[in-house]
């Protein structure tokens, strides 16, 4: 599996839609304080829901539609590409679909959405994609800013914990 | 779940050693506190930094300790893959040589999966195979300047200019 | 009690105003939850970065944290002033813009008392008066190789070498 | 006021007596990871007694002694130039002077000195002598690392206490 892209629509710092680059290997993002690098990670987190709000530096998943734009809704998209079993057993095609994920928000309550393709899944179905395509539901693969030095700050007991999740 | 408990343990143990070695370049060892009920105590890290004595993760200095912890996420990582790994600044407690030896680790690691780091110090970033600037302009947001190639010189921006 | 602490709490509102415009860029405020009763309530931080939004302190990125604390430090630091100041490692969630702006800071302040600082960052280190290297040699312990006047050009040495 | 020198003898990775001199104006420390720097700002804090062990990162006063030399005891100096009031009211007149610490390991609990000029004075002496020299007492003019982290992650109450010391 290769991730392609991220699209941000609306999200945080991210007012007009802007097609963020995944290359393949090893990329970097460098930029000035407060630019929205970490953004771009909360973007991540957000389309692959492995995160609560909080985990995203926000109240209320409300607040992570940008308040530099105009519209009341924010959306984020994933390209993909993966290997498929080929029609009728054939060799494996290489396919490339998208993840996405937006709120939008109501007086009632924010309006949440999990997308395949623009065509609206639930969240289990999204996870059975990540699953699929061997990423964790819970999030291991990411380490966050200041993660680094709260996992050299944990005693012996709570770096146990860490291995729980893993078992 | 005690069995799956020292499955993952043992695992992760013997990926630790190896880790440690790459990044520290010493002998790293993770002990359990009660090897016959994991659950009663906590997980212990002893290292041996190069030319160093066996020492508790509490007694070492702060890029030491970073350095400790970054081989555990790697141990961690490879008991558990994943397609994309992100990294949001990991490498800021370390020195200019530790920095450039957890560029190199990550590189090695990039051949088979894809790793997305943010970072602020140029060793880093001039080992990657392309670095995103990003800048943030008043009132339009963040603007994403432009995918530099490893190949390429010139710094995104001044602004952006590494430390 | 509540006069002595309203009066301290004064002075380092205005100092505050002060050293996040000189840091930040932008206007800094300090604000008590409840004036009335100081005690039954917290300090509230609110900042507006340069070209943005007036923000609380939880909205921020990594260094706009980072250059608000350092603000608050300077004005504490105004506010109950010492000979000597120390500093480890603070720049290092700083981006090179805001690590120079922060080394001019402190190179203003060391005009009057003596500032002693730690860091990694080549953008810090070359705006000081002098440099002290450090090095670690296996069984003997730490060795100090010298001390670079600001107007000479080789670093410590290649070990030492900053980020 | 004027630091001039630290002088650290078979404290923490410091195994021979090293003289460290503390320049005016601006003055930077810069090595690798683990060369020692941070040892450094432990002895200013154990000379001028601002700070408990666990402050130092050490579990008990006598694991600051080095494990890199062979002597059950460590000791800091001060070496300070300051300006006292001239004799029979003349001017004032510059003299420089030091402020020691040492601590033995002794089986029956450690063995803790201050020292002015080499002499052996008590801690509440040491503390008049900091006031009079315009040093806080309490240590506010160290910012160890990772306090700026630590002061980013406070609550709202936990920030207004650091005033509370000031009034
Ligand atoms: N909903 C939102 N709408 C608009 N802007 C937002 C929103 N949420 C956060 N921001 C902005 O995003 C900025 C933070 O960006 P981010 O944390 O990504 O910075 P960064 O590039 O990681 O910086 P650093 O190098 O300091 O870690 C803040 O300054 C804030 O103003
Ligand atoms: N009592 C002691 N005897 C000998 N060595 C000691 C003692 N206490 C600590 N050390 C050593 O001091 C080293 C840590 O030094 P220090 O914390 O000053 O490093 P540093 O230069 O600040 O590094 P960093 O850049 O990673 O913060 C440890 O590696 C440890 O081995
Ligand atoms: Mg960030
Ligand atoms: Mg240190």
């Amino acid at each position: 599996v290769r991730v392609q892209a991220l699209i941000l629509d609306n999200f945080k710092s991210f007012p007009k839609r802007t097609r963020v680059p995944i290359e393949d290997g090893f990329s970097t993002v460098s930029g000035p304080n407060g630019s929205g690098k970490s953004n771009i990670i909360d973007a991540l987190q957000f389309v692959l829901a492995t995160s609560t709000s909080k985990g995203m530096r926000a109240d209320r998943l409300s607040d992570l539609i940008s308040t530099l734009g105009n519209k009341p809704s924010c959306k984020v998209e994933l390209e993909l590409k993966a290997l498929f079993p080929g029609p009728g057993g054939g060799p494996p095609v290489a396919r490339t679909f998208t993840l996405g994920r937006s709120v939008r928000r109501r007086k009632s309550g924010n309006d949440v959405r999990y997308l395949l393709d623009g065509s609206p899944i639930r969240l289990a179905d999204l996870q059975d994609v990540m699953r699929l395509l061997g990423f964790p539901t819970s999030g291991q693969n990411f380490v966050l800013q200041n993660d680094v030095i709260r996992l050299t700050a944990m005693g012996p007991v709570a770096r146990r914990q860490v291995l729980d999740e893993l078992a | 779940k005690r069995a799956a408990f020292l499955e993952a343990f043992e695992a992760v143990r013997d990926a630790f050693a190896e880790t440690y070695a790459e990044l520290g370049r010493g002998e790293g060892r993770l002990i359990l506190e009660d090897p016959k009920d994991p659950f009663a105590g906590g997980l212990l890290i002893k290292v041996r930094p190069r030319g160093k004595k066996l020492s508790r993760m509490e007694s070492m200095s702060g890029g030491e300790k970073a350095l400790t912890a970054l081989s555990l996420i790697f141990a961690l990582q490879e008991v558990n893959p994943a397609p994309l790994f992100i990294f949001d600044e990991v490498d800021k407690d370390l020195d200019g040589v530790n920095t450039m030896i957890l560029a190199e680790a990550i590189r090695r690691r990039a051949e088979e999966r894809q790793y997305l780091v943010i970072s602020h110090h140029r060793v880093l970033l001039e080992r990657s195979d392309q670095t995103l600037g990003v800048t943030m302009r008043k009132g339009h947001g963040t603007q994403v300047t432009g995918v530099k190639m490893a190949a390429a010189e010139e710094p995104a921006s001044e602004e952006a200019a590494a430390v």
